[in-house]
């Protein structure tokens, strides 16, 4: 949207309602990590600012478009809407996004058929002229997340938008993630430069590999290459699609004795956040006792050269393939990371090589399910894959299916499964967010357009049979076995059986190198429930509070047993009084002194006027009886 | 019997106007509030 008073700050305020479900919360508070990972768009918890976003559950999923000042602006994410895809559509508009479509140069990209449209929606195809909205210099974007899909506003089957490249009919409206464009024009639109959680990407293929250095203090050298006779044929990063490219970093365990190290250490970095998620792929030609260690080289005012801090040490590396590998780092002061490729015992025709390493300040996923050799299970009848046992931080056991039997759709589900922590866990199991996301294996993070759903265990939920549905699997499941023939207990799956269409599974980075990988993070989220999180002082505010009403969005809590208003404030203005009935703002504030001061100048004047009228007075009474007793000429003289 | 899998989304995968329009919503371009009564384009 054209005009500079529809712009938010970088920085944006919001409220999640209480209204919100959990899950919605959960989502998007993820959908924020997306803006803070590839935009300069930051949200952090209102705290009196005069504008902020109050995300609600309202009757669907609705936003206004650009910053309309009115201090509360809502935005709805109701039933259904708790997608991270949605999520992010909804709040591009409040950025001052419009709908990809209704760009004023449309019509070159795309046709709308008028009589396939639902008589009177006619309205919802209308373009903007480029002085209503700037497309920024930015080519039309058919992979944007703020494009209509081509079903939208029909009134039968057949599509209302057709593309001008066929390609992309079934591109257009599809919820994945952030297109390149919509990013370039956000960032464009916010004069973005830099995000808050992006650190670094490298797949290698320029010589200067990304500003990373050979470390002196070892006794071999990692070396940038396209292919090792003992493997890879190839980097991960273009899998070998282009001549004269696809480098990656390779460590000859071959070429060295045992106990050999190399080291190579990234450019320096600076954190912001104090948490770093580090991602690669490796490959090893070498020999399964060669390991790599993940180090961590940190400076201080103290120690000028960084002291060297050993974090993961990556063993047993699979011979043959490339794999992905997640470590967490916990970093406040600038650092390298340190890639400590070390030669194993046995013998070796080849080595460890790196390539598609990106550093961001986010949360690492809990567990990587890799799928090897996908495309065997593609088209085949009654193919429903399930991953291994996975634990959640809280101890909870569980395991994601991937449907793949439906011709149009691929499905995933999470289950619940019998595991060796039941006794001592809460069942039914409570508020626990389950994020499955099918990794595009883009070899920069911030291209990335990944699929993600996320999933609540919901402790009240009840099934159709009248068992709670997330009760122990142990009581509520249906026996299944493992593949080495163990039995367990695997309760219903809870998910979506339109997860993605297998057109577009197929389509960019999902699967490659015949691999495809699913991550997943099972984490509580109870303390994004307001009311259960202080359940007793919730009750006892309740019965104290019945009586007591605070008007203008005042707080009703109980202090010393008594219950009190607690008003609402912001930077310039604020609420007071019992019931927060009366409104204060610096600007009465100024208007009362400066009201004051005008009141003692008054007052001032007219004592000072009063006093010289007077004083004149007396001395004209004095004056002229002295004049009666004087002669002219004396008169003149004086 | 317990069927296998619950799905959230009954089988459909639902976009952003289709929810809407489900619902009833005759919002100005499917999803967006305009400021005042009127949400359709004039």
């Amino acid at each position: 949207i054209t005009g500079e008073r529809y712009r938010w700050s970088h920085t944006i305020p919001y409220v999640l309602d209480d209204s919100l479900e959990m899950n919605a919360k959960g989502v998007i508070l993820d959908a924020f990590e997306r803006y803070h990972l590839k935009t300069c768009i930051e949200f952090k918890p209102w705290a009196g600012e005069a504008n902020y976003i109050s995300v609600f559950k309202g009757s669907g999923c609705w936003s206004y478009v650009g910053n309309r000042h009115v201090g509360k602006q809502e935005i709805s994410i109701g039933t259904n809407c708790d997608r991270i895809a949605t999520v992010q559509h909804e709040f591009l508009h409040a950025l001052g996004f419009w709908h990809e479509q209704s760009r004023s140069d449309r019509d070159d990209y795309v046709s709308i058929i008028w009589d396939r449209i639902n008589s009177g929606k006619e309205h919802n195809f209308n373009t903007y002229n480029d002085q209503e909205s700037d497309s920024l210099n930015v080519p039309y974007d058919y992979t944007s997340v703020m494009h209509y899909s081509k079903t939208a506003f029909q009134n039968g089957t057949e599509p209302t938008i057709v593309t001008k490249i066929p390609e992309f009919m079934d591109v257009i409206g599809q919820r994945l993630d952030f297109s390149d464009y919509d990013i370039l024009k956000l960032n464009r639109l916010y004069n973005c430069s830099s995000s808050l959680s992006f650190m670094d990407s490298c797949n290698f293929e320029l010589e200067n590999v990304c500003g990373m250095i050979q470390s002196s203090a070892d006794s071999a050298d990692w070396q940038r290459v396209s292919q090792v006779p003992g493997g890879p044929e190839n980097d991960y990063s273009n899998m070998g699609q282009c001549k004269g490219s696809g480098f990656f970093m390779h460590f000859d365990s071959s070429s060295v004795n045992v106990g050999a190290t190399a080291l190579l250490e990234s450019r320096i970095l600076y954190p912001k956040r104090g948490f770093q998620c580090l991602q690669f792929y490796l490959y090893n030609s070498g020999n399964e006792q060669d390991q790599l260690n993940i180090y961590i080289r940190e400076y201080s005012a103290g120690n000028v050269n960084g002291t060297l801090t050993l974090v993961e040490e990556i063993k047993e590396i699979p011979i043959g393939s490339w794999k992905l590998y997640h470590v967490t780092l916990k970093v406040t002061n600038k650092f390298r990371v340190v890639f400590g490729g070390i030669r194993g015992s046995g013998s070796s025709s080849g080595g460890l090589s790196i390539d598609d390493v990106n550093l961001s300040e986010t949360q690492c996923p809990h567990h990587v399910w890799h799928i090897k050799n996908f495309t065997q299970f593609i088209g085949s009848p009654n193919v429903n894959l399930y991953s291994p046992p996975f634990y959640s931080s809280k101890g909870y056991a569980f395991q994601i299916q991937l449907t793949l039997n439906n011709s149009t759709n691929v499905g995933i589900y999470f289950h619940l499964i019998s595991g060796a922590n039941d006794d001592q866990l809460q069942w039914p199991c409570p508020w626990q967010q389950a994020t499955m996301t099918l990794l595009d294996q883009n070899s920069d993070i911030r291209q990335r357009m990944s699929n993600q759903r996320s999933i609540t265990t919901d402790p009240s939920m009840i099934s159709d049979n009248g068992n709670y549905f997330w009760d122990r699997p142990s009581k509520v499941g249906a026996l299944a076995v493992f593949t080495n023939g163990t039995q367990f207990r695997r309760g219903v799956g809870f998910g979506t059986s339109a997860f993605i269409t297998h057109e577009r599974l197929q389509s960019r980075d999902f699967i490659k190198g015949n691999d495809v990988y699913i991550l997943s993070t099972v984490e509580d989220i109870s303390h994004l429930n307001s009311i259960q999180m202080e359940p007793i002082i919730s009750s006892i505010t309740d019965d104290l509070c019945t009586k007591v009403s605070c008007e203008n969005d005042g707080i009703c809590t109980v202090h010393n047993n008594k219950a009190e208003c607690r008003c609402p404030s912001g930077e310039d203005w604020w609420y007071m009084g019992e019931r927060c009935e009366k409104r204060g703002s610096t600007r009465d504030t100024i208007v009362i002194a400066a009201s004051s001061a005008a009141a003692a100048f008054a007052l001032m004047l007219i004592v000072t006027l009063v006093s010289v009228y007077y004083t004149r007075r007396k001395y004209r009474k004095k004056t002229s009886s002295n004049t009666t007793n004087m002669s002219p000429e004396n008169q003149h003289a004086f | 019997p317990t069927p296998e899998n619950f799905d959230v989304d009954d089988g459909i995968n639902q976009d952003i106007f289709d929810i809407n329009e489900d619902l009833g919503l005759d919002l100005f371009e499917g999803d967006i509030r305009l400021d005042g009564v009127q949400e359709r384009n004039s």
